[in-house]
């Protein structure tokens, strides 16, 4: 997290901590499901000859002591199917869950995150919370970090991707979040956590996004897996009852 | 002599019947029936010179040595002697008919011509056994020496109880070793009672009835078995058992109470020595179906279905329990209950308990707990407990129209076991709460 503050006990329950290939977030969806970025299982540009080990750390905001509250197996990892891993520039359908083989007790520090049922989430300025244990400025981050952002205007990320020259997908399952003036961002090691905002009427936090790609950390608009336009796919794996 | 085949049945007439017999005739016809019947002879018509004492023609009726009559003249006539419409029997199988004509047939100088005679016999059976008191009259030697039988045709004696027809057929000799009686009711009796018994007996009477019925012995005046004063029943003596244990010895003038026997199976033994001279005894006995005890509950949770004033061998009762309690023997519950009257008067399975059915402790409700709304730990029938979901974190998951209250509710049932009143025995389910961070994070600084 870039410019970002230090996140207090409780203050994003949801927020677990993956080692795999690398640092990693992701967020509690009910007691047994963790919502996370595909990437962060099979990253771009990598050699999979060997599988990662997939540890999954949650209730605490201090790496040390989120370790100390130990690894939560996973049962099941479900990558959504319209991922492409050897498409480096493409990051749509960044979106994975997995499947914890017990679920967990849930308490002030242990609770989970609401999926969104609207698209007003996504519209222009609308303020959300970015949180994770990933590099702040040239170093990694102990304690876990968080940046309030603006949902950012499509066009203008479009019209900031063209002038980098970048052939990177900017799809509809995606949207940016940021600003080039805040210098605040999330940043590596953050993938996977969630994009949190707060739904006034209900008093509810939703994950609206997942952390997924950015050029550069703080320097402009960083890139969010759409989780509204996979809510019936999450609700479909996790089977969700009535 | 003429004589008929053997038939049951037939006809005699006299010569050349209808036209006039011949004169100077003697003819004996010889009617005889099977054994153990005797003839009956009747004439139909009769057409015989009449004289005096019927010295010319007649016809004479014979049976057993004896001469049954003499007859000569016309039906209806005064004159002479016409058997008329008499009918005569013989006390044998055989009849003699005798048909005699004398040289002329004239009435005062002018020839008659008389047709004769028809007659008709048939067997009827021999009554043997009242033959035989004629047959003492003449003192002649008894058919039977006890009791004699008649039956068409024949006859067969047979013996007083305790006594044993020989193979003569006629004569009775003591043996009374082995009487049985399977009769629900009867008399039994020493030989020769109220006269004295014989000597020397070894009688045993054996009563059996049907397995459910109980015999009652009731003994008769007189009652007399020789007896001693200071030794007991050194001499003659009555024992009985029931189901083979010893329920009396009896002798003397007493007769002995009435005897409840509760057994269906009853032996009476009877003994005598050489001498003496008792009457002896006799005794009534009768059954009585065996009744098992009312059945009566232990509990009032006991129910005994179709209750009947009375119960005897071979009927059942069938026990439940009213709701929310269960059947228990011996501490083993059971699914039902059936107790049937025995021969004995008992009942073959004692009457069950009937304890209230226990749900167990209510099951664990993951991230929720539960409390009692009626007495805190009691897990039976008609206990009732509130799940609860341990909030703010999890919240119960319930459909439309119901409440966490009415969802939460259980109650222990008649089957033993928690049911909610809409989703039975299915627990209500605790659901995450996402969204709701209870320490959110607050930004104040603007």
């Amino acid at each position: 997290i870039i410019g970002g503050k230090v996140a207090k006990m409780g203050n994003f329950p949801w927020q677990a901590f993956t080692s795999i290939y690398g640092r990693g977030g992701g967020a509690l969806l009910g007691d047994r499901w963790i919502l996370t970025a595909a990437h962060t299982l099979y990253p771009k540009d990598h050699d999979m000859t060997h599988n990662a080990s997939v540890d999954v750390f949650l209730g605490h905001v201090n790496i040390s002591d989120i370790q100390k509250l130990s690894n939560h197996p996973v049962r099941r990892v479900i990558i959504h199917p319209d991922y492409q891993q050897e498409d480096s520039n493409n990051f749509d359908a960044d979106i994975a869950l997995l499947e914890l083989e017990n679920s967990v007790t849930l308490g002030p520090n242990l609770l989970p995150i609401c999926l969104p049922d609207s698209n007003t989430f996504y519209e222009y300025g609308h303020m959300g919370y970015v949180s994770g244990f990933g590099i702040m400025k040239n170093r990694l981050s102990d304690d876990l970090k968080f940046v309030h952002l603006p949902v950012a205007k499509r066009r203008l990320c479009e019209k900031w991707l063209r002038d980098k020259r970048r052939k990177d997908v900017f799809s509809q399952n995606m949207f940016c979040a940021g600003d080039p003036t805040l210098k605040q961002d999330s940043c590596q090691g953050d993938s996977g956590g969630v994009f949190a905002v707060r739904e006034e009427d209900t008093d509810r936090w939703v994950a609206t996004g997942i952390v997924s790609w950015g050029i550069g950390c703080g320097g402009g608009y960083g890139f969010y897996t759409n989780v509204f336009n996979y809510v019936d796919w999450i609700k479909k794996e996790i089977g969700e009852e009535d | 002599t003429i004589h008929l085949p053997q038939k049951l049945f037939g006809e005699v007439t006299s010569p050349l019947y209808p036209k006039p017999y011949p004169n100077n005739l003697e003819t004996t016809t010889v009617i005889t029936v099977p054994t153990g019947y005797r003839v009956k002879l009747a004439f139909w018509h009769f057409d015989l010179e009449p004289s005096e004492s019927c010295l010319y023609d007649y016809v004479k009726i014979s049976a057993d040595k004896k001469t049954l009559g003499r007859f000569c003249g016309q039906m209806g006539s005064p004159l002479g002697n016409p058997p008329g419409e008499k009918e005569f029997i013989s006390q044998g199988n055989k009849m003699l008919l005798t048909f005699h004509t004398d040289f002329s047939n004239e009435e005062n100088g002018t020839i008659m011509f008389y047709k004769g005679f028809l007659a008709y016999y048939q067997a009827v059976d021999l009554d043997e056994c009242a033959s035989q008191s004629n047959s003492l009259e003449e003192s002649l030697q008894p058919r039977c020496q006890h009791l004699c039988h008649n039956y068409i045709g024949g006859y067969f004696c047979s013996c007083r109880p305790g006594y044993e027809l020989q193979n003569d057929g006629h004569s009775c000799q003591v043996e009374c070793s082995s009487e049985l009686y399977t009769e629900p009711s009867g008399y039994i009796s020493s030989l020769e009672y109220p006269q004295p018994y014989p000597a020397d007996l070894r009688c045993n009477y054996s009563i059996r009835v049907e397995r459910g019925l109980t015999l009652h012995l009731k003994f008769l005046e007189p009652f007399e078995i020789d007896d001693h004063q200071q030794v007991h029943c050194p001499y003659d003596q009555l024992q009985i058992y029931a189901n083979g244990r010893n329920i009396g010895e009896f002798c003397g003038k007493q007769k002995p109470a009435d005897l409840d026997t509760s057994s269906n199976s009853v032996d009476l033994l009877f003994f005598t020595d050489e001498s003496g001279d008792s009457r002896g005894w006799k005794l009534h006995y009768t059954t009585e179906v065996i009744k098992c005890p009312q059945p009566k509950t232990l509990d009032q949770f006991t129910i005994i279905q179709n209750l009947q004033p009375q119960y005897q061998f071979r009927d059942y009762y069938i026990a439940t329990c009213k709701q929310g309690y269960q059947l228990v023997e011996e501490n083993q519950a059971l699914l039902s209950f059936t107790a049937v009257c025995q021969d004995d008067g008992t009942w073959h399975r004692a009457m069950p308990r009937c304890k209230i059915k226990d749900c167990g402790q209510p099951q664990h409700l993951r991230n929720g707990d539960f409390n009692y709304t009626t007495t805190e730990g009691v897990n039976t029938y008609e206990a009732r407990i509130q799940y609860y979901c341990h909030e703010p974190y999890y919240k119960m998951h319930i459909k439309d129209g119901s409440s966490e209250s009415e969802r939460g509710t259980y109650t222990c049932t008649a089957q033993g076991l928690w049911k909610n009143e809409k989703a039975g025995e299915k627990l209500p389910r605790c659901l995450p709460v996402c969204g709701k961070p209870v320490n959110p994070v607050e930004q104040k600084q603007r």
